[in-house]
């Protein structure tokens, strides 16, 4: 059975896509079969693989809406044990629409449940608030990876968003665990950024991830030639740095 | 007759916060009365002024779901010619129910009325969606500011944006005109941000702020002291650049 995880936080701008598509692409580069579903109105994930309107037959907005199978939404970019499910949001009319249906908060859970067996990781990348598809997404998972910056707004909201994910574990999901804080464009020649992370590693001991992703331009850049960093530059802090995460996360579930 | 602005972008995490801050207290500095509304669940006005729940009585929660006048959220910090009104939404259900109440469109626009007069300027900080409230957002505003950085998915999500709001404003307020995008963020030490910023003067002419914003470790350091930045540091880039886009922004006006 594939565990599913969503990469989840109300902050914006934090690093949940970045995450989804480059803890995905490092899963399956260690052989594991990865389908990143798009949660988000944005559509930052089909944008990451500069894949347009005309290259997506399908996505979430039909899944939820139209209520075609998952199945036909999923797509192939050409990487290997690696698929993702766009969210095929066209304008602000449909993306009112599919946070509506979305007031049924298990749907997701309900659509992905015949999907499971197919792959070992189902990342589901958030849009940056706590509406009916964040809900839906920390009813469906089993766990939630949550990306803080080393900035006020962003530590600010974390407090905040670890009780939103009780709460609405304990209304809809029981199993749901934290699978990590994972600290991200950690700029270590500010003082800040280590202060910042010493205090965390005292007040989250273990939630909090031994890898913190360095801010690193070859990740920013990356999106813009359609490429996850590992194939854009393997040999990157960036693409290094999310390699770390996917072992750190392969350990802990050996454990 | 007070000026709406809305302060607005789908995409998260681009200084729409930072931008309705830092404005509304440079056109303060320059004698114009300013009101700033959260219209984020997220809440960041407050926070960035260190106001926590106990020091709230009322916000945008209370105006748009129990109908209690704007007046009595709006919430003096200490500052000459600056109020705010802060967001209020305490965890996910009032969120799901400040949206909701928000289908009423023109909902913000009725409660802002009785009040142009008493302001030169109402800034709106919108949360990082096309949800209800930033309809609600574009639906009472003159003006929209779009921060961009200079990024890969934040370029991406300007053309898309730039769309819903005319499509918002041919439906629900024909008056909305785009103040400007404005370059948030920029490093000049990356060829990068030189070469999006040439592309986009030429793309949107005069629809691009002179002023850019240069990422300054002063603009993010100066919410956890519960300062704008110009009263935390007067002399960084950061507050001069932020005073720059408000000259600015009363040139337009005086034309
Ligand atoms: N480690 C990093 N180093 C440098 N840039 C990064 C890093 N991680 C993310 N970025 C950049 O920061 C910006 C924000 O990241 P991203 O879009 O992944 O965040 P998000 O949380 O998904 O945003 P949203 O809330 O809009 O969905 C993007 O332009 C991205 O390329
Ligand atoms: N010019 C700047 N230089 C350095 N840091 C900045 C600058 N502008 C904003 N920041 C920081 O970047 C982060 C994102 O900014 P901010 O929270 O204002 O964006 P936002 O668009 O309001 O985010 P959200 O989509 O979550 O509402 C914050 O931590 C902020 O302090
Ligand atoms: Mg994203
Ligand atoms: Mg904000």
């Amino acid at each position: 059975m594939g565990k599913i995880i969503a990469i989840a936080s109300q902050k914006g701008g934090v690093g949940k896509t970045t995450t989804a598509i480059n803890l995905g692409v490092s899963l399956a580069i260690f052989q594991k079969r990865i389908l990143v579903i798009d949660m988000d109105p944005q559509g930052s994930i089909a944008e990451s693989f500069l894949l347009n309107e005309f290259d997506i037959r399908y996505g979430m907005f039909d899944v939820f809406v139209k209520k075609i199978p998952l199945a036909s939404a999923v797509t192939d970019i050409g990487l290997e044990n690696f698929e993702i499910v766009p969210s095929n949001v066209r304008n602000e009319e449909d993306e009112v629409e599919l946070y509506t249906s979305a007031f049924h908060i298990k749907l997701l859970r309900n659509v992905i449940a015949p999907y499971r067996d197919l792959y070992d990781y189902i990342i589901l990348d958030c849009p940056p608030n706590l509406g009916t598809l964040t809900m839906n997404s920390l009813a469906a998972a089993q766990s939630v990876i949550i990306p803080v910056q080393c900035e006020f707004y962003s530590l600010k909201s974390l407090g905040k968003f670890l009780k939103s994910v009780s709460n609405i574990g304990s209304k809809f999901n029981s199993e749901i665990q934290i699978e990590g804080v994972l600290l991200t464009m950690f700029d270590k020649r500010l003082k800040k950024s280590h202060e910042i992370a010493e205090e965390m590693s005292k007040s989250l001991k273990n939630l909090i991830f031994n890898t913190k992703i360095p801010r690193n331009s070859k990740i920013s850049e990356a999106p813009s030639f359609g490429k996850p960093v590992a194939l854009f530059d393997i040999n990157s802090i960036g693409a290094i740095s999310y390699l770390h995460l996917a072992e750190e996360v392969l350990r802990k579930e050996n454990k």
